[in-house]
């Protein structure tokens, strides 16, 4: 099976080639993706062959091509539709995010259990009542769930996606929350992020 | 030089020592911590070897010795004081993240330029005017900058940080930001995570 570290690195390439595109470049060397990403070029070649895709030989791989093999790896071909539970501060600015329209990710329905907040729209997402959730992501055509809400509200939260058929979940809650195996479940934590500069200020000096 | 895979690794070592803490074990060996977090044996006693950390053959781990080396390791056994740029929805989400503290770091400061903002306080927190920012940055001795504020805004929010002389920034604004050699810039966004989804939903049939 895949790793996580390898799908992680399909996005930064996937990010790299759009922005060579932009650019203007036609044709890219895994040395140059090498040097823009500060990973190995090895590691970048051994990536792109495991899925099939292979440079010529002393002209490297077609950006356009290229990028679009691993949009379709990545699956981010398909308008992937959300669901958002949760629109605190957190789900505010998760429905102001306009990246994840270039990315083809859209929040298409919200839930909060804030009665004041129903039938209010943020950025063209209307605030559902969370007993419309089934309701709404069987016809919503919803397959990824994110999870906004207080720590202690989030298991029931999963739940309710699991029953309503959710089949991928991305939450943000500092809670350990169980899913089904055939759930995948994403937890998101800043701190970690935190920690990698911490580490650098711990070792600023040795370097 | 450390990977910045490597790094994550560890973020994630701290944690799960932390949880096996709490749950009254005293010894782990590398299989055991492999199983809890999918990560090869091999790979965790490479991580740990690397960082002189070596357990005894046959036993295993000390899990509160290794927690507290690898929370010294990632730096965060010192208290990281940061200030926050842009108290909108996703800055007043982040001064709200309790987890935060638990790790050691402490939003001390916040800067927003909307004047409507200024003495107010969110979780204990002062926001004040940018203006104020080079002299906080120096009494409060801040460490970390994170700038949560709108993509247009941000190089400069940056520019601003790193006059004051603040050695790492976690950027949350979707802009390509430059930033001097001696500066340790870290770009946060959540639409990779969500790629990490959409590349489970694309395969899931072939599992
Ligand atoms: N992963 C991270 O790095 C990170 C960063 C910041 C915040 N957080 C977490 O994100 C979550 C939201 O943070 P926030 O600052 O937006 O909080 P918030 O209090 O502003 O928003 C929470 C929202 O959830 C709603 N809600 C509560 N229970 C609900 C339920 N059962 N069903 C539907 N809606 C419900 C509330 O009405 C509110 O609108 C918290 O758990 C917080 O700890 C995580
Ligand atoms: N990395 C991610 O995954 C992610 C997710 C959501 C939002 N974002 C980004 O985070 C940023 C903030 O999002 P938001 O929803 O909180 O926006 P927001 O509009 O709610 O908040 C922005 C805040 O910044 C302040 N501000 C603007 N210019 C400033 C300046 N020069 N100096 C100081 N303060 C300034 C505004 O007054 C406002 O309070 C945006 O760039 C957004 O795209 C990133």
């Amino acid at each position: 099976t895949i790793s996580e570290g390898t799908i992680h690195r399909l996005s930064l390439y996937s990010r790299l080639l759009a922005t060579l595109e932009e650019e203007g470049t036609t044709v890219v060397s895994s040395r140059d993706l090498s040097e823009r990403i500060n990973f190995p070029a090895t590691q970048i070649r051994r990536d792109l062959a495991y899925f099939g895709q292979f440079g010529k030989r002393g002209i490297g791989y077609e950006v356009c091509a290229l990028g679009r093999s691993i949009n379709e790896i990545l699956g981010v071909h398909v308008r992937r539709r959300i669901a958002l539970v949760g629109v605190g501060n957190l789900g505010s600015a998760l429905l102001g995010y306009r990246v994840l329209r270039e990315h083809n990710f859209e929040i298409v329905a919200a839930f909060d259990n804030d009665a004041r907040k129903w039938d209010r729209v943020i950025n063209n997402v209307v605030i559902h009542n969370p007993d419309r959730l089934p309701q709404i992501v069987e016809c919503e055509q919803i397959e990824i769930g994110i999870i906004a809400v207080p720590p202690q509200a989030a298991q029931n939260v999963l739940d309710v996606f699991v029953l309503a058929g959710v089949r991928s979940i991305l939450n943000f809650a500092p809670a350990r929350l169980s899913a089904p195996r055939r759930i995948k479940l994403r937890n998101v934590d800043f701190s970690i992020e935190l920690e990698r500069l911490s580490y650098f200020l711990q070792h600023e000096c040795d370097t």
